[in-house]
């Protein structure tokens, strides 16, 4: 139920420094929370609604579009250093609810929702006709340049077993039989040329992802067999202080829904 | 407008600037 209910709420420009102020901390909420997909940046306040709260401080109901960076969600990377996701890129946008209280000067988010949908492939075209399309993490071609990816990371370390986290995005270019893929993934407690069987490898306590960019270029006509690329970034564990706000990623991240551009919080 | 006699109601119709400028692009 929206908050103090009978009372009326004060409304507010998005663009107030006011509205500003709570929706970047409610971009900093979001991304501190999110552990899956890659980073959001605000990109426009939609609505501003203050409402009064007993006894003190007001609620800011609003509603914010984001756009998706490339950084992915376990980078340790300020998003303020992440660049947007070009819509040539095939760009992907969240729609978010947001409750922040003001109290005391303070901003708190109390209630945050946010789904992200890909831009359309119709929009994408008319930017980029050649441009690929965002392709299902669960499509064949996608499952095989990952596993092909991730075995050639692994294959070259000197260091841990790196097991995949999640499939982030992909795309096929079918001119040239290339399948490319982002992935995350964290260390286990194998070591990589040692490793026989995977399943018996275990996450490390102290969580280390990294995040991994690939493709797979099937054998054609014009070139004789497969070939695998991939560059894969390891992010320093990140040192958890017990009493810190941030968010850690859950130990079993929850399986994603197979979707295009997986669901923001 | 309709408010309480204790909320103050603005002389003429406030326009409220919503939504917002865009930071980056419209998808």
């Amino acid at each position: 139920a929206p908050p103090n209910l009978g009372l009326s709420y004060r409304a507010l420009d998005c663009d107030d420094p006011e509205s500003e102020q709570a929706a970047l901390v409610a971009m900093d909420y979001l991304n501190k929370n999110l552990f899956r997909g890659y980073k959001h940046t605000l990109n426009q306040i939609d609505k501003v609604k203050v409402w009064p709260r007993r006894p003190m401080g007001e609620v800011f109901e609003m509603e914010i579009d984001t756009l998706e960076t490339t950084c992915h969600a376990l980078d340790p990377t300020p998003v303020a250093n992440c660049s947007v996701r070009s819509m040539a890129e095939h760009a992907v946008e969240g729609d978010c609810d947001f409750h922040v209280l003001k109290q005391d000067g303070q901003f708190t988010v109390l209630f945050a929702k946010c789904d992200s949908s890909p831009d359309s492939a119709e929009d994408l075209r008319k930017v980029c006709p050649d441009c690929p399309l965002l392709a299902p993490v669960n499509n064949t071609k996608v499952v095989r340049a990952v596993e092909a990816a991730l075995t050639a990371f692994n294959t070259q370390s000197n260091g841990s077993y790196f097991q995949l986290v999640e499939v982030s995005r992909a795309q096929l270019v079918y001119l040239t039989h290339t399948t490319y893929v982002e992935f995350a993934i964290a260390a286990t407690d194998c070591v990589a040329k040692e490793v026989t069987d995977p399943a018996k490898c275990n996450l490390l306590a102290e969580k280390q992802y990294g995040f991994c960019k690939g493709s797979l270029t099937e054998k054609g006509p014009l070139n004789g067999n497969e070939k695998v690329a991939v560059t894969c970034t390891v992010f320093p564990i990140q040192p958890q202080p017990d009493n810190s706000p941030v968010a850690t990623p859950p130990a079993k991240l929850p399986e994603a829904p197979v979707v295009l551009g997986p669901l923001l919080l | 407008n309709v408010a309480q006699p204790s909320v103050a109601v603005a002389a003429g119709p406030v326009v409220h600037l919503c939504p917002g400028r865009i930071r980056h692009f419209k998808i």
